[in-house]
């Protein structure tokens, strides 16, 4: 897992 | 997507309307901090770059694109067409206070040491605290318009929805974003005394005023 930030969360 | 972030989406969305509602109507940008919104366009400009290389989805692409647009249009309202209404002395929080920490918080708590990366760290923990100069210069005054509750509850609520919102992707999606989160939890216990005059006072009809 390179990131774990939710790309899709504003 | 789920109900959480959406309900989550709506209530942010709802609050910028209320805010360019309250300055359009009164045609007055009284009793709301210019440094705050400052900080939200800061929060958007540094969080949204990747609009220009991510695409994620279409909704997410318009709300981007509106919040980026909208915080911009309310320092407009704010500095030119309304400039004798925002009363800058009452304003005092010293913003280099939430500024320099979050710099530094970002440097050390990033998911990749990359600009774009680290100027998204940079604006959750921005984001976190940005109500700060606003709900300073409410507890300065000491009372509110009742819109401008109405604006704060709807912004207080949208960072509070995120909150199940991550429980449930942590369950149905195992994602968890530690920076996110934590950040998340902050931003909300910030507006828990507000909330607490917000319910016993302006939702019982009462104006909003504090003990002195």
């Amino acid at each position: 897992q390179e990131t774990n930030r939710a790309k899709d969360e504003l | 997507m789920n109900l959480f972030r959406l309900f989550g989406d709506m209530s942010h969305l709802a609050s910028i309307l209320i805010l360019v509602h309250k300055i359009q109507t009164t045609r007055s940008c009284r009793g709301i901090s210019f440094k705050t919104q400052a900080l939200y366009v800061t929060v958007f400009v540094s969080r949204y770059l990747d609009l220009f290389y991510d695409w994620v989805s279409l909704y997410n692409f318009f709300m981007k694109v509106f919040f980026i647009s909208s915080s911009c249009y309310i320092l407009y309202l704010m500095k030119m067409k309304f400039r004798p209404t925002n009363d800058p002395s009452i304003d005092t929080f010293r913003i280099e206070y939430l500024l320099g920490p979050c710099a530094i918080l970002a440097l050390i708590f990033h998911y990749k040491f990359t600009v774009t990366e680290v100027l998204w760290s940079f604006s959750i923990f921005l984001e976190s605290v940005a109500i700060l100069p606003q709900l300073f210069m409410l507890q300065r005054t000491g009372e509110a318009e009742t819109i401008t509750t109405h604006y704060l509850a709807a912004l207080g609520a949208y960072r509070a929805f995120y909150i199940p919102n991550w429980i449930y992707r942590y369950w149905t999606e195992d994602i968890v974003d530690p920076i996110a989160v934590t950040s998340g939890i902050v931003q909300t216990a910030l507006y828990l005394d507000f909330f607490y005059v917000y319910f016993t006072k302006v939702l019982q009809g009462q104006k909003f005023e504090l003990p002195a």
